[in-house]
């Protein structure tokens, strides 16, 4: 199975 | 004071329609450059970025920067008072509540004027960074567009696998399973518009929702190609160009095997 990542997890908060 | 002309209006028609479904409120940030808008849909699975620079309106002033909070329905609504002809004007206060849209037709017999409030909008700004991705292709949104339409029929996810040879869609449901390869084209093949570009490092192999990808097709209207930049195991950008004035462009997180 696949999971669906965020995009949180790849790019950081300013 | 901020002033912002477009001759063409149905550009920003078409621009808010491409968002609208994926993103329901957003900052539009206003300054000397231009207009820039970020936002992520409701559960942070994409991003989109919307860049209009100074130079592609027909008049633009912008005194101090702003930021319009948006509810992006409710200026789509506005929007569609517009006639698809219509010169469209966008004017704020430096502290504005609201923002004044105004339309004129080409012979100027009519001309209308809408007041859009304006929210306040908490968002979170992400850091994106400036990578160089693995693999980018250049097609016709068009074909883009058709590709995304039919997997989806078939199933959830998307793979798409890139390789100097060409681009390969592919995906499976209960139904049954399909693929869609479309090949780079070789240098005679007509119109540039219509050809598929190819610029690759190494191969790359990513799943994303269909779903998402649909979302984003929705800014085929504003131009005849999409770029798609891909690197392993980052999101993907699907870039639409704005001829003349900037770009929208979509990432998208990948699916992840567990």
């Amino acid at each position: 199975a696949t999971k669906q990542k965020s995009m949180l997890s790849f790019f950081n908060k300013k | 004071m901020f002033e912002a002309r477009l001759t063409e209006g149905s550009l920003l028609k078409k621009i808010i329609e491409a968002i609208k479904d994926l993103v329901q409120e957003a900052n539009v940030d206003c300054s000397e450059e231009g207009l820039t808008m970020q936002a992520m849909d409701a559960s942070h699975v994409s991003l989109c970025s919307l860049n209009m620079r100074h130079g592609g309106f027909d008049h633009y002033r912008c005194d101090r920067s702003i930021s319009l909070g948006l509810n992006l329905a409710n200026l789509g609504k506005i929007l569609k008072c517009a006639g698809n002809d219509d010169v469209v004007t966008l004017k704020a206060e430096d502290e504005p509540d609201t923002l004044t849209l105004m339309f004129e037709s080409p012979n100027q017999e009519r001309i209308s004027d809408f007041e859009l409030k304006l929210m306040d909008i908490e968002t979170e700004h992400l850091g994106i960074p400036n990578e160089e991705y693995k693999c980018t292709i250049s097609m016709p949104s068009g074909e883009f567009q058709r590709i995304v339409r039919d997997l989806a029929v078939i199933g959830e996810t998307c793979i798409i696998t890139c390789t100097k040879e060409g681009v390969k869609f592919s995906v499976s449901g209960d139904l049954g399973n399909g693929n869609v390869t479309v090949r780079q084209s070789s240098a005679a093949d007509g119109d540039e518009k219509d050809q598929v570009k190819i610029q690759m490092e190494e191969p790359v192999t990513l799943n994303f929702a269909l779903r998402y990808l649909g979302f984003f097709t929705k800014a085929t209207p504003l131009g005849s190609t999409v770029k798609l930049h891909m690197s392993p195991d980052v999101p993907i950008v699907v870039e639409y160009p704005i001829d003349g004035i900037g770009s929208i462009s979509y990432f998208l997180a990948p699916k992840i095997d567990e």
